[in-house]
């Protein structure tokens, strides 16, 4: 039957609003509870 | 000996990270020492140095204290690797050489770690330095490698760049978790990698899907050949959490790639993935409205969205497959004998293990099945653009009698095939959602069964609230055909024997 | 079929690499033992995000090391931000509130059957919303005044801090980049005051990072010209 995925969702910081943001550029691990801390995304300094 | 020879070059270039920026002059200076005092001058010496190196330093991962700089010379090695790809002029071996024979280096040295250590092995340092390369190469490639200065290097990298994440996924799918167990949780975190499942995704020209479809199948299939119908290690069930968090992300972010590639995922899901199935058939392009599928006045005829065609990355019967002719003579010109041809071909000669629920063998080719059910599906896309409504919503098509003859004349099991990949296309509304609901809300009242009528009308409705009775998201097109059923005065699901035998069907519906 | 793997150098290794392909052409029926203890042991040593972060190299330090007492964290700390909270929290604290408080029952924004999907938020393309702004790091520099900012920008070359200020810098604070003279200009509107005929005085500021340190008024002549900022 599955689980209620709202707490992975909200664990994804996909919002509970229909807002999308784009999440996979801050994933920090597949799992909650490895997502220990943030992790630095990819970022661009212009020469 | 030469090797111990290696181990103190590579401390040197360890050391030296800890002193100067890895920008340094000095950095570029040792690099160009190792190639003119024969270090790093040919292949030889390429391979025995990184051996050297990856094993000092996965030796120095487990021998440092875990509180401290664990990846000091991990990171290193990943620091080095890439400003070779850049420094190197390639004359005597090409870039994609160099990087083949570097992570074919890594490979082995994890490898055997992996096979000798068995339960001591551990993962992170080998994770550590893939995640490096990674994040090394999206660092150089930002704004197509401005940061290089000389424009004919810059170039090259350019044109590398689809070879990099090419070379690195295939390294990718041999180190998969049916592969290489004890990287497993490694591997997961691999593929979802921040600087590398949204690359993969978003590469012009969809070009890194085929290879991304690959990993994510790989993934599948670990989770298929080890979820056994009665238990599932508490291993195997962790794997599957963090595929199902990716999956939703994935959805999040780019969900046309899991609308364009729903039937190689389709193919390769265990069948009992209900929700994990839900999360992919969910997924909803990213401008659209969804209204509301419970409203009782919605009709699909009146949604625009619902004439167009879903976009398809490849055609599911490709010409090699020996059914495409017949299936595409008999839409044109139906005749008992194509048809007994198409069955033939659908039956396999040996039983598929299957952790079905309700059944545990296959003895049909569920892919093929949802190959012509796509194709049909697919075609009649096409040809709603040209032929008016009443000639394809029509129980007298050749689209809906293929499907009805698959299903009258098939075995149970092929009834039920046939039945749950029209379901599949329930999803988001376009022209395939919209007709194949079509084809069910007919088939489910239609007289033309005879006595056969019950058993699809329970293997319909089973099709239907398998896909329902798990937890949420649920398809769209498979929430408004089943509201649409139960509000259909041409059928009281409450008076079908089939429900009234089972108490616990009858009190999911006897509410709705 | 991988040309490397000619090379007889891979020779006594190789056996390994090959004795992994076996499971791929054959998977066991039922998982035996010593894969499941691989398995097992790869739980354990799962990578987690410290691992998956990106590797820090040596940076020349911007003063001598001033002694620090021995209680300051070695290491740095990490924020992580729930989603909603306002104020971000070191893992710590987060942990123990995970310990009280019961997963978040939230309703999914997946398919509330009347779920507008509104426009896709593209990275970048909103004003404000872009990959960053979730994280706390973004977040904090929201708070950091001017002179933090131009700080981190000059004197942390290169790193994510000076993307981020940069990012603040421009996004928010609405401050533009010269590239020629690498400086922050500022560009202010003054409304006449009420009953002076209707008009918009401009005029510019800059950051002088050279000598006083401190935001001045351009004199007339030298107005920046839009070509000479940086496209933020």
């Amino acid at each position: 039957l599955g689980a209620d995925l709202s707490s992975m969702l909200h664990s994804l910081g996909i919002p509970r609003d229909s807002k999308r943001h784009k999440v996979l550029y801050t994933f920090q691990s597949p799992w909650a509870e490895t997502s220990r801390s943030e992790v630095e995304p990819r970022f661009f300094i212009p020469e | 000996t030469r090797k111990e020879r290696y181990f103190l070059v590579f401390t040197e270039w360890v050391k030296l990270l800890q002193r100067v920026e890895t920008d340094d002059i000095s950095t570029l200076v040792f690099i160009r020492q190792m190639m003119e005092k024969g270090v790093l001058s040919n292949s030889d010496s390429l391979i025995e140095f990184f051996k050297a190196a990856l094993e000092l330093s996965v030796f120095s991962f487990k021998e440092s204290d875990p509180t401290g700089e664990v990846f000091t010379t991990i990171d290193a090695i990943g620091k080095l690797i890439t400003k070779l790809l850049v420094l190197q002029a390639f004359s005597d071996i090409s870039r994609s050489e160099y990087f083949n024979i570097v992570l074919s280096v890594i490979a082995v040295v994890f490898a055997k770690d992996h096979e000798q250590k068995y339960v001591t092995f551990n993962e992170r340092p080998h994770f550590r330095l893939l995640s490096n390369l990674l994040y090394e190469w999206e660092v150089l490639r930002g704004h197509d490698f401005i940061k290089i200065s000389d424009n004919q290097t810059r170039r090259e990298l350019s044109e590398f760049d689809q070879e990099f994440y090419d070379i690195f996924s295939t390294y990718l799918h041999s180190l998969q978790p049916i592969a290489f167990p004890g990287f497993s949780f490694a591997w997961v975190t691999l593929i979802s990698h921040r600087m590398f499942l949204p690359t993969m995704l978003r590469l012009p020209k969809k070009s890194g899907w085929k290879n991304l479809m690959l990993l994510l199948i790989d993934l599948l299939n670990f989770l298929d050949t080890y979820t056994s119908k009665n238990e599932v290690s508490n291993a195997v069930s962790v794997v599957y959490k963090g595929a199902l968090r990716v999956f939703l992300g994935i959805s999040n972010d780019n969900p046309e790639f899991l609308i364009e590639n729903h039937l190689e995922f389709m193919n390769n899901l265990p069948p009992s993935y209900f929700q994990l199935k839900n999360v992919i058939l969910s997924s909803i392009p990213k401008k659209m409205m969804l209204p509301n599928p419970y409203d009782s006045n919605l009709s699909m005829e009146k949604l625009p969205a619902c004439q167009e065609l879903p976009e398809v990355f490849y055609d599911p019967i490709s010409d090699s497959s020996t059914l495409k002719k017949p299936v595409d003579n008999y839409l044109r010109i139906p005749t008992n004998s194509l048809l007994r041809t198409i069955l033939h071909g659908i039956y396999k000669t040996e039983y598929d293990i299957k952790n079905g629920v309700g059944y545990d063998l296959l003895a049909i080719d569920s892919n093929l099945v949802r190959a012509i059910v796509l194709h049909i599906g697919i075609e009649v896309g096409l040809e709603n653009q040209k032929m008016p409504y009443s000639a394809l919503f029509n129980a007298k098509s050749a689209y809906y009698t293929l499907l009805f003859n698959l299903i009258h004349e098939g075995t149970v099991e092929l009834k039920y095939q046939v039945v749950q990949v029209m379901a599949e296309q329930l999803r988001y509304p376009n022209i395939h959602t919209y007709w194949f609901s079509y084809v069910l809300k007919t088939m489910l009242t239609s007289k033309d069964w005879g006595e056969q009528l019950v058993d699809i009308q329970e293997i319909i409705l089973r099709s239907l609230l398998e896909r329902l009775i798990v937890n949420k998201p649920h398809a769209w097109g498979i929430s408004v055909l089943f509201s649409q059923i139960i509000r259909d005065k041409n059928i009281n699901l409450l008076e079908l024997p089939f429900v009234k035998n089972l108490p616990e069907i009858k009190n999911i519906l006897a509410p709705l | 079929e991988n040309a490397a793997f000619k090379n007889p150098l891979f020779k006594d290794d190789l056996k390994y690499w090959l004795q992994s392909k076996r499971p791929l052409m054959q998977p066991y029926k039922k998982m035996p033992d010593r894969m499941k203890a691989q398995l097992e042991s790869s739980l354990l040593n799962c990578p987690d995000s410290l691992d998956a972060d990106s590797p820090h190299f040596y940076r020349k330090p911007l003063s001598l090391p001033h002694p620090t007492s021995i209680f300051f964290p070695s290491e740095p700390i990490r924020f992580v931000y729930p989603i909603d909270n306002v104020n971000p929290i070191s893992v710590q604290e987060q942990q123990q509130q995970e310990q009280q408080q019961s997963p978040v029952k939230e309703q999914s924004s997946l398919n509330k059957p009347d779920d507008k999907r509104t426009e896709d938020k593209n990275i970048g393309s909103d004003e404000n919303e872009d990959v960053y702004s979730r994280t706390s790091l973004a977040r904090i520099f929201s708070k950091f005044d001017l002179d933090t900012l131009f700080f981190i920008f000059y004197h942390y070359q290169g790193t994510y801090e000076q993307f981020l200020a940069a990012r603040e810098l421009a996004k928010n604070r609405k401050w533009r980049f010269n590239k020629k003279d690498r400086r922050w200009y500022y560009k202010e509107v003054e409304k006449s005051p009420p009953g002076m005929p209707q008009g918009e005085e401009e005029s510019w500021r800059y950051f002088d990072y050279q000598r006083s340190w401190l935001a001045r008024r351009c004199n007339s002549e030298i107005v920046p010209t839009e070509e000479d900022f940086e496209k933020l």
